[in-house]
């Protein structure tokens, strides 16, 4: 029983990837000035990359991107990712800070960013985590797609085992889903916000991974993740930790922010949603929705910085 | 479809960075299978790990032998994945 628009999808539960496909395509059926979808490349087993674009006009517009579910197995992401492209549809012409980005930026959203392993956590294995390329030579299938990318590529903080969870991958950008990113970002050439959105353990981090090094916008980064986990907490005081992601969680290399910072995409960010280990990533359904509200603000708070500080 | 039942997620916390590295050597541990929900950078970030139904003995030796703290953070992975599942078929049911 499909839903007949968006208005009557469920934002409260899980959804298959066709589920989420429909509901993208809906969208874009029933705001066709202001949605359109773009297919940036295919998946390892040749699903369609969807994004979704968010413009009022204009050409080459500076623009946001978020992501969610690169990480397949983090399925809160995802369902956050599908409620967000509502909220933005909802509150475009109503909420003036959103119109307000709008009328001058454009924002770009992948909600299913691992199709081939969200797909096989549906029906094969709900813990998987890493694309679903079979790697030559060894029984093991996948590389982690935020160890691939051309920073630090290769360093501590991945491993070189197929078999590992954080599976670097044979080379930078040989996974389809990180390469077709790659290259729209490169051809684009005016984003501005890089949000790449993770779970669990509530934190919101900024480069670097792969280094000590501070990056050399740190103390606006810093100061910009603090006001963004202050305005999530004052929904329902949830509780998040935030700083450089080699001092805050863990050393990482090859990871995605890292490399979007480093094209000069200054407001790079990536966010663990909740929970802190409860439930880890199986985060119940009811949890979903207060999730992406209390994220929402966090994500308008860098949104909002990175329209009134443009560079 | 693959199951977990038994599965557990164990919740580590290293008292200081000798233990942290005693942790950290346990992703090289292949014959554990263990998966690394979170990992930590220092000790004041646990560590949160999926072990099999089959190699949860093993684990638990490693970890008191050298006094690692833990928690059992997940009993049974599969029963909560059960629960999801239900959810889910309940609302597309309905």
């Amino acid at each position: 029983a499909e839903p007949r628009s968006t208005d009557a999808f469920d934002y409260g539960r899980y959804h298959t990837l066709n589920e989420i496909y429909s509901f993208q395509d809906m969208l874009v059926a029933e705001n066709p000035n202001l949605v359109s979808k773009m297919v940036i490349g295919q998946s390892y087993q040749g699903r369609p990359l969807n994004v979704l674009k968010f413009s009022t006009g204009g050409t080459k517009r500076p623009a946001i991107w978020i992501d969610t579910g690169i990480h397949s197995r983090e399925w809160v992401t995802q369902a956050s990712g599908t409620w967000f492209a509502k909220k933005i549809v909802s509150d475009y012409g109503r909420d003036p800070a959103l119109t307000a980005i709008l009328n001058r930026m454009d924002i770009f959203l992948e909600i299913v960013t691992n199709p081939d392993g969200y797909y096989y956590t549906h029906n094969s294995n709900r813990m998987w985590r890493k694309t679903r390329k079979p790697n030559p030579g060894s029984n093991c299938v996948g590389v982690d797609p935020n160890r691939n990318w051309d920073a630090g590529f290769g360093g501590a903080g991945a491993s070189g085992n197929p078999c590992s969870e954080t599976y670097r991958g044979p080379r930078a950008h040989s996974e389809s889903e990180v390469k077709s990113i790659v290259d729209f970002v490169k051809s684009h050439g005016n984003m501005k916000a890089f949000i790449s959105i993770h779970s669990y353990s509530q934190m919101l981090l900024y480069p670097y991974g792969y280094t000590r090094t501070p990056v050399k916008d740190q103390t606006e980064l810093h100061n910009l993740a603090k006001k963004a986990i202050t305005d999530l907490a004052s929904l329902y005081g949830t509780r998040y930790r935030y700083g450089s992601i080699i001092n805050t969680i863990y050393q990482a290399s090859g990871g995605t922010i890292d490399w979007t910072y480093n094209q000069g995409i200054k407001y790079s960010y990536t966010f663990e949603l909740r929970d802190t280990g409860r439930y880890g990533f199986i985060l119940p359904a009811n949890q979903i929705i207060p999730t992406a509200k209390e994220t929402w603000l966090a994500l308008m708070a860098l949104m909002t910085h990175t329209n009134n500080n443009p560079y | 479809k693959e199951t977990f039942d038994g599965h557990q997620v164990l919740r580590i916390k290293a008292k200081d960075d000798v233990q942290l590295s005693l942790i950290k050597a346990m992703e090289d541990m292949v014959e554990f299978e263990l998966d690394f929900w979170m990992e930590g950078s220092d000790v004041s970030t646990p560590v949160d790990v999926r072990v099999p139904v089959h190699t949860l003995q093993p684990v638990k030796r490693y970890l008191d032998s050298r006094n690692l703290q833990y928690s059992i953070m997940i009993e049974d992975l599969q029963v909560m994945l059960d629960e999801e599942q239900e959810e889910m078929d309940s609302v597309a049911r309905d």
